[in-house]
């Protein structure tokens, strides 16, 4: 170990940090946000009866350049990133998209007074990706 | 998915404005087929959103009829015993249903006539329309949903014989409908302290829900006595049973791709991708189960 030391040159601590920037995570990464929201807000209470909060959550922040298994990112997605950097810069870099959602149950008075009880698919955020 | 002839207004959900010619363009609704349209409780007001995105139009219009009071305390009742309070689906894998629908008869001509011999006979005739029940919406169970409200308290446990026919204008110029099938059957109901007696009509009513019918009619007759036949005691005592026209409620799977298939684990794989994928070197399964796999394979394939 120490004639490793000897052979590597002291590399001044400045370089040093701006090696290691380009492996760590973005400071905004890509990760999943609260969100909540009433019914009432968008005026909508006097027919969707329950549930009176809702929160569909969302992904926002950047994608890391080596994806690698964190996200669970396809190869793609390193793939996108090399051709926006290499190649052309207007090929979007990846987005921090939702990967997984989770369904939410709706009390709803129809058009005709009747009354429903839904439960749909996809409705609340739960898991980010970068693709 | 087409409505299969379904014969039913083509308007689309009440929350649309826009007459079809003048804004189909703008209207992102009336893209989705016929068929799943109408009875998306959500997606049309979210589309009107979306769609008039400049005017901030958010207040949707209020449902033109009011639901009935008791109908709309029950369905609140099942929505606390079917989703948590953020509006969770409860993974409650004994109901298969992901839609309910509650019906209040459009119109009841009461007929109340007392024969005293056999106690008090209470008919209804009921007009439901289905007009909101899509072509995707396939039926489960059915139920005809009476609120008790007995005006003297019940202490023992009422014993009431239901008869139920239904009724069909053979043709549009028919003035009294004739009846097509009928079905009679008793039901031993503890009155004391429930609000809620639900009469199971799923076979009752089958054959007109898959054909399809938007418009179920049918008479009631409802005939309540004090007593358990069990115990044989004399039943001739009267109830003065406030009957209200009973609500139809209908157990529905949805089988659009917006609705929620707990079951469907297949489709929840799919729409995830980026879960890791299995590994080839199968790991050592903690039951050992695996191990014995293996050995088995080897000699599996030593015997080939």
């Amino acid at each position: 170990r120490d004639e490793n030391l000897k052979e590597a040159p002291a590399t001044p601590p400045h370089n040093l940090s701006e090696y290691f920037k380009q492996f760590l995570l973005p400071q905004n990464e890509c990760e999943l946000h609260n969100f909540r929201l009433s019914f009432s807000q968008l005026k909508w209470d006097k027919w969707i009866i329950a549930p009176h909060r809702y929160s569909p959550q969302y992904c926002k922040g950047d994608c890391p350049r080596v994806m690698g298994h964190r996200y669970g990112s396809p190869v793609h997605t390193m793939v996108q990133n090399i051709i926006y950097e290499k190649l052309d810069s207007s090929v979007p870099k990846p987005s921090c998209v939702p990967a997984e959602y989770s369904p939410l149950s709706v009390l709803t008075i129809e058009p005709d007074g009747s009354i429903v009880y839904k439960e749909y698919e996809d409705m609340i955020a739960t898991k980010c990706t970068c693709r | 998915p087409h409505s299969r002839g379904r014969v039913g207004s083509d308007q689309t959900s009440g929350f649309l404005v826009a007459p079809e010619d003048a804004a189909s363009e703008l209207n992102p609704l009336l893209w989705l087929p016929k068929g799943v349209r109408r009875g998306y409780a959500l997606l049309p007001p979210l589309l009107k959103v979306l769609s008039d995105r400049g005017h901030q139009s958010w207040e949707s219009e209020a449902p033109r009829l009011q639901p009935d009071s008791r109908a709309l305390r029950y369905m609140k009742r099942l929505y606390k015993m079917s989703a948590t309070k953020e509006g969770i689906p409860k993974a409650n894998k004994s109901h298969l249903y992901n839609t309910v629908r509650l019906f209040t008869p459009c119109s009841e001509c009461k007929h109340r006539h007392r024969d005293l011999m056999k106690g008090d006979v209470h008919s209804v005739d009921l007009l439901f329309n289905l007009d909101r029940v899509t072509a995707l919406e396939h039926l489960l169970k059915s139920v005809l949903l009476y609120s008790f409200d007995t005006s003297v308290p019940v202490s023992s446990p009422v014993t009431c014989v239901c008869r139920l026919s239904a009724k069909e204008h053979n043709f549009s110029g028919q003035v009294c409908p004739s009846i097509s099938h009928s079905l009679a059957f008793s039901l031993h109901v503890e009155v004391r302290n429930r609000k809620w007696v639900e009469i199971d009509v799923t076979s009752f009513l089958q054959p007109l829900i898959a054909t399809n019918r938007r418009n179920i009619h049918m008479a009631v007759n409802f005939t309540c006595l004090l007593g358990d036949p069990q115990q044989n005691t004399k039943l001739e005592t009267l109830i003065n049973v406030a009957l209200v026209p009973p609500s139809l409620l209908l157990y529905l799977n949805d089988t659009s791709e917006q609705a929620y298939h707990r079951w469907n684990s297949l489709r929840h794989r799919r729409n995830n991708p980026g879960r890791p994928r299995q590994r080839n070197s199968p790991r050592v399964d903690p039951t050992g189960d695996q191990e014995k796999e293996n050995s088995q394979g080897k000699r599996a394939s030593r015997r080939r």
